[in-house]
């Protein structure tokens, strides 16, 4: 923030931070599957709370607080920015490897999912894109809406999308996610093997719940 | 079962050509598969039963067993143990996530024997890579975890005997936490406040044996010990330690970086960062580790979500699978594509990582505080919504997610450690932001 506001050069990790952009977002106004206006909405919002975080703890100490209490007193928003960085360095790597994958099917279902969570992280992050205007109502409706039609395009390929990570059944340990789905047998013999089902009636009802019982 | 065969039937896709993109390639997801079936043959690497109805000792005494075993035959089983990607994997199916004996000796001794010993000390990674010492790293104290300058643990120089003393000042200065500290290791990179002549020159790393390696008795003036149950991750022995003017040779302390010479003179490391490369250097493998966890969980709750049924939503056609509804795939599908997001992103950091690695083992530090700093806001944001991940498909399996035998509770507390270890992840995220506000 320091470097950005002195027009220092940038690394290209922090490089958003002067890059020129919209006010706007233009997010309804993608072309089909396209989606850099999202990206772009990643930015503004790590951007956003970057400098304010900034502005906030030049503010904090300028009223003559020492930098290790302005620091403290800014923390949340801090974190806050360190956040949003983050998500925005995610995306922006999914978004690239998605890109580089050759086989078309793959390419295409990883496009769905990279869509999804495009739309997914920036609801979830809305604050930081309402509160100045950058996004509308209206687009963040269109995101609602996006994302419900990705959720039904998906679910066809969900067991499909687990089974890719190749998990064996023993590296899983998993009654419930078995891969042949027989779950209910299953789960009736791993129940069997509990210790408490070794003898018929346990020691804890004749020393505790018969006398009870009696009393 | 017929709904998981038309599920199957459903996929636009090729789930082995996505299972190469996933591992990286056609050959390694090959390879995983036949190390799976290598361990398939063996029942000498197979759990006696259910890991989730062995106590801790039973569970212990078992990843001890399998540890060892699988290391035995691993000429057998055709894995080189170089191949750090196939024996990660052999690991993950013979022992699984809760731990075991050596898992700290593979993960941080070896690598910080390899990132910080001299020249004059490379037998020491001989010796811990022929697993003749069992290693392991303690750095964090009991009232001391992240903050590496209030580390208490003292490491002062005796020039008359060229050794170091190391102490444990305080209660608080007890090594408290690191895996495998407790009952297995034998030997561990301590962190300590290297002192000399009075002046301390902060937190160094040095080489201590803690255990004879005949009697695997604690050495004199070494308190050793287990810490108790914790919330998964079990079968690792997580240990304190503490020193009572223990005395270690002078070449005992790691000095690739920074050297004190045979008189006390001190010089110091090119780069104040390069002490950190176990923690840089575990950090870029948990973002693909974390997308696994997330990924196991979802495993689970997406093919249990596609066999049960309940409900109707349009009366007389019968119960529904419960992934038919909204709400259901609006609880996983998202995080699904988290999972899928760290592993790109885990992968491309690993890049990013091998490269600054070869950088600075010629001298060139300068991308290492960048990468240092993204990789604290990836391992703060990723372990946390790893574990909403995770959460979600706990609750969206109903009651038996809650079960044991969803085995989503060991995944949970696992991947959970990771918002914890390596660094709180609130001290984390003010890292990135110091990176920030500089930008």
């Amino acid at each position: 923030a320091n470097a950005a506001q002195s027009g220092e050069g940038l690394s290209s990790l922090v490089h958003y931070l002067v890059k020129p952009h919209e006010k706007h977002s233009l997010i309804d106004k993608e072309p089909n599957n396209d989606y850099s206006a999202h990206l772009l909405a990643f930015e503004w919002a790590a951007r956003r709370q970057v400098m304010k975080a900034y502005e906030r703890l030049l503010s904090l100490t300028s009223r003559g607080l020492s930098g290790e209490e302005a620091w403290n007193e800014n923390a949340v928003e801090l974190n806050r920015a360190a956040r949003l960085h983050t998500r925005l360095y995610i995306a922006q790597k999914f978004y690239d490897s998605v890109h580089t994958v050759v086989d078309a099917g793959c390419r295409a279902v990883l496009e769905d999912l990279l869509h999804l969570h495009l739309n997914y992280e920036l609801i979830d992050m809305a604050y930081y894109l309402l509160e100045d205007g950058y996004l509308s109502s209206q687009q963040l409706d269109h995101m609602k809406e996006d994302m419900y039609r990705l959720l039904v395009k998906l679910r066809p390929n969900a067991v499909s999308l687990v089974d890719s990570w190749d998990y064996s059944d023993r590296e899983l340990r998993s009654v419930l996610g078995r891969k042949d789905g027989h779950v209910y047998e299953h789960l009736y013999k791993w129940a069997q093997d509990s210790q408490l089902n070794r003898t018929q009636v346990l020691p804890s009802f004749e020393k505790y719940l018969k006398p009870m019982m009696k009393e | 079962h017929p709904d998981m065969a038309e599920e199957r039937r459903k996929a636009t896709f090729d789930t082995d050509e996505m299972a190469a993109v996933i591992w990286g390639s056609k050959k390694y997801m090959m390879r995983r598969r036949e190390i799976t079936k290598k361990v398939e043959e063996h029942p000498e690497l197979h759990d006696p039963y259910s890991q989730a109805f062995m106590t801790r000792e039973e569970g212990v005494e078992n990843a001890a067993r399998k540890a060892t075993t699988m290391i035995r035959m691993l000429d057998e089983l055709g894995v080189d143990p170089l191949q750090f990607e196939d024996v990660f994997h052999l690991t993950n199916e013979v022992i699984g996530i809760a731990g075991h004996p050596l898992a700290l000796h593979a993960v941080m001794f070896i690598p910080t024997l390899q990132a910080q010993c001299s020249d004059e000390q490379q037998h020491w990674i001989d010796l811990a890579y022929n697993r003749r010492i069992i290693g392991t790293y303690a750095q964090t104290e009991m009232g001391h975890g992240t903050n590496l300058k209030k580390l208490e643990t003292t490491a002062t120089y005796d020039p008359k005997t060229q050794e170091f003393v190391l102490h444990s000042p305080t209660r608080t200065s007890m090594k408290w936490w690191p895996g495998n500290l407790g009952k297995s290791s034998n030997h561990a990179v301590v962190v300590a406040n290297l002192v000399i002549n009075g002046e301390n020159y902060g937190p160094h790393n040095f080489i201590v044996q803690l255990r004879d390696l005949e009697t695997h008795q604690p050495m004199k003036g070494i308190t050793v010990g287990d810490i108790g149950p914790k919330l998964a991750y079990n079968d690792t022995d997580n240990g304190f330690l503490s020193f009572d003017h223990y005395r270690i040779p002078r070449l005992n302390m790691l000095m690739k970086h920074a050297r004190v010479a045979p008189d006390g003179s001190y010089t110091r490391p090119p780069h104040a960062k390069v002490g950190y490369s176990a923690m840089v250097y575990v950090r870029t493998h948990m973002i693909t580790h974390q997308a696994m966890f997330a990924a196991y969980a979802l495993t689970t709750a997406v093919r249990y979500s596609a066999v049960r049924r309940q409900g109707e939503i349009k009366p007389g056609c019968g119960e529904v699978k419960i992934l038919d509804y909204q709400t259901q795939q609006h609880r996983l599908l998202p995080q699904l594509a988290r999972a899928y997001a760290f592993m790109f992103t885990g992968r491309a950091v690993k890049s990013v990582h091998a490269r600054v690695d070869k950088d600075v083992a010629k001298g060139k530090v300068d991308e290492m505080a960048e990468l240092h700093y993204i990789l604290s806001g990836l391992k703060a944001v990723v372990t946390h919504l790893t574990g909403e991940a995770i959460e979600q498909a706990r609750m969206s399996c109903g009651g038996h997610g809650y079960s044991k035998a969803s085995n989503i509770f060991e995944i949970y507390g696992v991947a959970i450690g990771g918002c914890t270890y390596e660094g709180e992840n609130m001290v984390m995220l003010q890292q990135l932001a110091k990176y920030l506000m500089r930008a």
